[in-house]
């Protein structure tokens, strides 16, 4: 579940 | 990753290329400004705080490195390298007018009130506002060389391509985050009246005059 809101955008 | 964020951060990276050629060759910061500039080294360095923690890919981690030494490279060669071609007269937007609104506004609005999670919505706010004492020099200039224009096309557009983006993700992946699009839409409207300007002037070889 964390990882899911990770910022992936620069 | 879709095709609209590759196009977004190509299109950022070509802005930011473009920006460092016209100053290294030209060795002046002639219509460039430098408070933009610092906002922009401010805006990567409160989003990629993460950069060694929070690792995505090699090429989230690439970008992000040219990103952060790229812009505060264009700060050292604005403020110390080729300080003499600074045009301080024109470049006089009161950053504080937008520091202090966008942190304040980053304390408030937010997904969890953490310090990362406050220093990316500060960088995201800060960002969407940047570009406002770039704007403010050319319109006191009145003009841009074209290298400057081709420079803020890129910018603008990465921004526009990165709207694109969002609305791909929402529908494919169900994914969308509200603050980043609220504030993309706020910073991609700000160059609407350059983009006008742009095509129907600097595309037809004519030079970035804006109307007095």
């Amino acid at each position: 579940e964390e990882d899911e809101n990770k910022k992936d955008e620069l | 990753m879709n095709i609209f964020r590759l196009a977004g951060d190509l299109s950022h990276l070509a802005a930011i290329i473009i920006l460092l050629i016209k100053i290294w060759k030209t060795r002046s910061c002639a219509g460039i400004s430098g408070r933009s500039q610092v906002l922009f080294a401010i805006v990567f360095i409160t989003r990629y705080l993460d950069l060694f923690t929070n690792f995505i890919s090699a090429y989230n981690t690439a970008m992000k490195v040219f990103f952060l030494g790229s812009s505060i490279g264009t700060v050292y060669l604005m403020y110390l390298k080729f300080k003499a071609t600074y045009d301080h007269n024109h470049d006089t937007f009161r950053i504080e007018f937008l520091l202090l609104p966008t942190a304040l506004l980053s304390l408030v609005l937010n997904h969890e009130f953490s310090v990362m999670e406050i220093l990316w919505t500060f960088s995201i706010y800060l960002e969407s506002v940047a570009i406002l004492p770039q704007l403010f020099m050319v319109s006191k200039t009145g003009e841009a060389e074209s290298i400057t224009s081709h420079y803020l096309f890129a910018l603008g557009s990465y921004r526009g391509l990165y709207i694109l983006n969002w609305i791909y993700r929402y529908y494919f992946e169900g994914f969308y985050d509200i603050i980043a699009i609220v504030a993309g839409c706020v910073q991609t409207i700000l160059y609407c009246d350059f983009f006008y300007l742009y095509i129907t002037k600097v595309l037809k070889g004519k030079k970035l005059q804006l109307p007095a």
